[in-house]
């Protein structure tokens, strides 16, 4: 499963 | 994205443009902690490197950019601009913020999750933007002289994480998976940093007197 990252975030 | 994230996201755009609009009309940084500004542009630094290698979306790399020019700019604006750095309170704005970047750089080798230079380097801005306004609030207690502008910027840019918050909140609720505890952490103890400064900014909104901070 695709992990759902904070990286999306600023 | 959600409202609190694109909320979150306006209110510290609005904190970068109050301080930019500040220091570019009036020429004055009276007020703003040079530290502080360091401190964000090394934040924006270390958290965007990916910027080149992840497109995500437009929005969030126009942000990104956005938040790099200004905080850059503030610093040089701060430095070098032969007008505003007059204004610059040297002797005042003295917390030694290598003592924020240190334990932090310690902090994000032992505490990460993953070890990639990349994800070091992000979880290392996330440690030091929850301790960046030190410097700020100890100069505002120290001049005790608040201007709006200054008083704007701080509250706004305190507002923005504790909106994060709420999208952290709805992220969890909505994405499967979705369980970042050092982010979550980080980004508390950010916003409690504030929470005194919060309080005196309310009181001073709400009795229609100027914002002083306790010395």
């Amino acid at each position: 499963t695709d992990r759902e990252s904070t990286h999306d975030e600023l | 994205m959600n409202i609190f994230r694109l909320a979150g996201d306006m209110t510290h755009l609005a904190s970068v443009l109050v301080l930019l609009l500040k220091i570019h009309t009036i020429k004055s940084c009276a007020g703003v902690s040079l530290k502080t500004q360091e401190l964000y542009a090394l934040v924006f630094a270390t958290r965007y490197l990916d910027i080149v290698t992840d497109f995500i979306s437009v929005y969030n790399t126009v942000m990104k950019l956005i938040f790099l020019g200004s905080s850059f700019s503030i610093v040089w604006y701060i430095r070098h601009h032969r007008v505003v750095r007059r204004s610059y309170d040297k002797d005042q704005d003295t917390f030694r913020h290598y003592l924020l970047m240190i334990p932090c750089m310690l902090l994000a080798l032992f505490v990460h999750e993953k070890f990639t230079f990349k994800e070091v380097m992000w979880t290392f801005s996330l440690y030091l933007e929850a301790v960046a306004i030190l410097p700020q609030l100890v100069l505002l207690q120290r001049t005790r002289n608040i201007d709006n502008l200054t008083g704007q910027y701080v509250f706004l840019l305190g507002a923005y994480r504790g909106l994060y918050i709420f999208n952290w909140i709805y992220r969890y609720f909505t994405e499967p998976h979705f369980v970042h505890w050092i982010t979550w952490i980080a980004g508390v103890v950010q916003t409690l940093l504030y929470a005194d400064f919060f309080y005196y900014y309310f009181e001073s909104w709400k009795n229609n007197v100027r914002l002083q901070l306790p010395a």
